[in-house]
C-alpha cells in the first residue's frame, strides 16, 4: 500500500 | 491600526468556505502586500495559502504587520451574518485581542458590526520553493470538482497521470474501478471552458481524494483551476481570485513503500 506523504518533508519551516 | 474595506464582501465568505473544512484555526497576516494566510491541516498532509492583495481592497490601511489568530468556523459564523451584497470592513486596533467585521448594505441603510475574539495560535510558516512543474493542467473548476466527487464514490485515492494524450484521473475500490480522461480542448466558446495541458514530461502521482474534495470548496471563487504536478513534489491546486490574488492548496502525494 502507498504511504501518505507529509507536507513537512517537502517544505521547510522558516 | 488595521482597516480593510472590501466592496465585494461575498468574496470573503467564499474564501472562508474554501478553507474551513481543512483548517480549524489560522493566523491571518496583514502587511503592505495584502491579507494572507498559510496553514496546514491537522495531519500536515495539506497546506493552504491565501493571498488577497492590498490593491484589491477599496480601502487598505495596515500601519504595521499584524498577525491575527482566528478560529475559521467562528469567523464564518460571523461572516454568514453579512448580506451577499454587503461591503465588509475588517478592523483591528494595535494591541487589542479582537477584530471587528463591519457589514454595510449597498444603500447604506443598515450597518452592523460584529466583534470577534482573537486567539493565540502557534503556527509554523513554511518556505515554499519556486519549482518547475513537469505538467500544468488548466481546466474548468466545476469539471475538476465533478471528477473528484464522482471518483470518491468509487475509491479513496486518485492517480493523476498526464501524458500527451491528456490528463487521466483513475481510482479503484471494492466495487470496481474508474478512469476519466480529459483531453486538451482549446476550441471552446469561452476561454474558461478550455482544458489546457502544458507538459514537459509525463507524470503520474497518487493522492487522497478526501483532500482534493476539500479543495474543491473553492470552486465558487474561480471558473478555472490550475493543477501543477511534479514527481517528488506536492501537487498545487490553484484557484485565482479575480483582481485580488489566489487560494493555493498543496497536497503531499502518496508514496509507494
Amino acid at each position: 500500500d502507498a504511504k501518505q506523504g507529509n507536507i513537512l518533508s517537502f517544505f521547510k519551516k522558516i | 491600526m488595521l482597516e480593510l474595506r472590501l466592496v465585494q464582501g461575498s468574496l470573503l465568505k467564499k474564501v472562508l468556505d474554501a478553507m474551513r473544512e481543512l483548517v480549524n484555526d489560522a493566523n491571518f497576516d496583514c502587511s503592505a502586500t495584502g491579507f494572507s494566510l498559510q496553514a496546514m491541516d491537522s495531519s500536515h498532509v495539506a497546506l493552504v495559502a491565501l493571498l488577497l492583495r492590498s490593491e484589491g481592497f477599496e480601502h487598505y490601511r495596515c500601519d504595521r504587520n499584524l498577525s491575527m489568530g482566528m478560529n475559521l468556523n467562528n469567523m464564518s459564523k460571523m461572516l454568514r451574518c453579512a448580506g451577499n451584497d454587503d461591503i465588509i470592513t475588517i478592523k483591528a486596533d494595535d494591541g487589542t485581542d479582537s477584530v471587528t467585521f463591519m457589514f454595510e448594505s449597498p444603500n447604506q441603510d443598515k450597518i452592523a458590526d460584529f466583534e470577534m475574539k482573537l486567539m493565540d495560535i502557534d503556527s509554523e510558516h513554511l518556505g515554499i520553493p519556486d519549482a518547475e512543474y513537469q505538467a500544468i493542467v488548466r481546466m474548468p473548476s466545476s469539471e475538476f470538482a465533478r471528477i473528484c466527487k464522482d471518483l470518491s464514490s468509487i475509491g479513496d485515492t486518485v492517480v493523476i497521470s498526464v501524458t500527451k494524450e491528456g490528463v487521466k484521473f483513475s481510482t479503484a475500490g471494492d466495487i470496481g474501478t474508474a478512469n476519466i480522461v480529459c483531453r486538451q480542448n482549446k476550441t471552446v466558446d469561452k476561454p474558461e471552458e478550455a482544458t489546457i495541458i502544458e507538459m514537459q514530461e509525463p507524470v503520474s502521482l497518487t493522492f487522497a481524494l478526501r483532500y482534493l474534495n476539500s479543495f474543491t470548496k473553492a470552486t465558487p471563487l474561480s471558473d478555472t483551476v490550475t493543477i501543477s504536478l511534479s514527481s517528488e513534489l506536492p501537487v498545487v491546486v490553484e484557484y485565482k481570485i479575480a483582481e485580488m490574488g489566489y487560494i493555493r492548496y498543496y497536497l503531499a502525494p502518496k508514496i509507494e513503500e
